[in-house]
């Protein structure tokens, strides 16, 4: 389509020569607020005719940014430390499928709306319901992708993301006897499952791990039950204490890591 | 480290051009995260248990993995989170490998297979860019994670 060709990346600046083609721009996900959704596709390294889709999505919320999944992770390129130039993963994910970054929702990254009381009351709901739009109007703008088979990954908070997105995909297909948006499956990683038992899990493993003392550990079983969306108090204290008190300076996102 | 040199690359005006980004002049700089959506996030749904069920009765393909270093969403949470799936086990836990090495943990179960990868934190395939993507090749290809 012509607005496919315009979303083609000649080349990044500072990036290497590559084989594979890549895209990005703007969707529109709903006219009235003026949202608008943007994406980077990186096309498969090889045979990316034949190769399957991948969705990837990030946490937060508020963190579905290419900073991530595509800058840090599975994406073709890394950047360098002064921002100037990028090299090559050489476990880049688009060596087995085309893989399509989304900045979502709207005030993520470059997504962005015309309705800045959009910013103050997405939520789960929205989210899924964007997202949705986002890839319909994205399969018309790239029909070579309608009845791909299609798959959705990400981390974190996409561990809501995710599902409900496939969610609503499967409600969406119901309405056609073949549905163009082949969603075969999806996986997750360190991802937001259950607040109560991923908050118990989450303690356990500080406390397993040598992070906080028996002490702490005991505090924060006595008083927390995990049960609301927010901690009482006295709960929010002893997690506080942990944090600010016993796990030191460290990367609580990979804790044998030199912190930043 | 690495969010912050991304904060560099994706502010310059030459890279956003060449991605066709920022066309409207948004009127803040890109960001990795936006504290505005966090602090406002609205509905949350508080257990994803009832739609992992729902999506496993629809016959999808689920993995679910967890970097063993992560401390924020650790594997421990996981495990406890999806221990009350209640799942039938099709292949018992056992060790997987990535050139010669145990990559993690795994056990298959009926419509979702559960996976742990050695030494990564909560970014997988940053921390093991190749265990992780050993993994994505297992999940694609629909099959077990590779026992030797």
């Amino acid at each position: 389509t012509e607005q496919q060709a315009r979303d083609r990346i000649t080349a990044l600046p500072g990036q290497p020569t590559v084989a594979f083609a890549q895209f990005s721009g703007y969707v529109t996900v709903n006219e009235q607020h003026g949202r608008a959704l943007f994406y980077w596709l990186t096309e498969a390294a090889t045979d990316a005719g034949r190769k399957p889709l991948l969705l990837w999505l990030n946490g937060g919320p508020g963190c579905s940014s290419i900073a991530y999944g595509a800058s840090e992770e599975i994406g073709p390129f890394r950047i360098n430390k002064t921002g100037s130039s990028l090299f090559l993963n050489k476990y880049s994910w688009n060596r087995e499928a085309n893989i399509l970054f989304l900045e979502s929702p709207a005030g993520v990254g470059f997504s962005y709306t015309n309705t800045s009381s959009d910013l103050r009351t997405s939520g789960d709901e929205r989210t899924a319901e964007d997202a949705l739009v986002f890839l319909v109007r994205w399969m018309q703008r790239f029909p070579q992708y309608r009845y791909r088979d299609f798959y959705i990954s990400g981390e974190s908070y996409a561990g809501h993301y995710v599902p409900q997105l496939a969610e609503k995909i499967l409600n969406y297909n119901k309405g056609f006897s073949k549905p163009f948006i082949n969603l075969k499956g999806f996986l997750v990683g360190n991802a937001v499952t259950d607040n109560h038992y991923d908050m118990v899990g989450t303690v356990t493993y500080w406390w397993t791990h040598s992070m906080i003392s028996d002490r702490t550990y005991r505090s924060i079983l006595s008083h927390c039950n995990f049960t609301a969306t927010k901690n009482s108090p006295p709960c929010q204290r002893a997690i506080d204490y942990a944090m600010n008190h016993e796990f030191g300076d460290i990367d609580q996102y990979s804790i044998y890591t030199p912190a930043c | 480290c690495t969010e912050s040199y991304a904060e560099r690359y994706y502010n310059r005006r030459d890279v956003q051009g060449a991605m066709h980004a920022n066309t409207t002049a948004i009127p803040y700089k890109w960001t990795a995260c936006s504290d505005m959506l966090l602090k406002h996030w609205g509905d949350t749904q508080f257990s994803m248990l009832p739609t992992y069920k729902e999506l496993m009765a629809a016959g999808l393909r689920i993995w679910v993995f967890s970097g063993d270093t992560d401390s924020v969403v650790p594997v421990t949470a996981t495990r406890f989170s999806l221990n009350h799936l209640h799942l039938t086990i099709k292949i018992p836990w056992y060790p997987w490998y990535s050139g010669r090495e145990v990559g993690g943990w795994t056990e298959v179960y009926e419509g979702l297979t559960f996976a742990t990868v050695r030494g990564a934190g909560h970014e997988v395939p940053l921390f093991q860019p190749k265990r992780g993507f050993r993994l994505f090749k297992s999940f694609l290809g629909g099959n077990a994670l590779p026992k030797s």
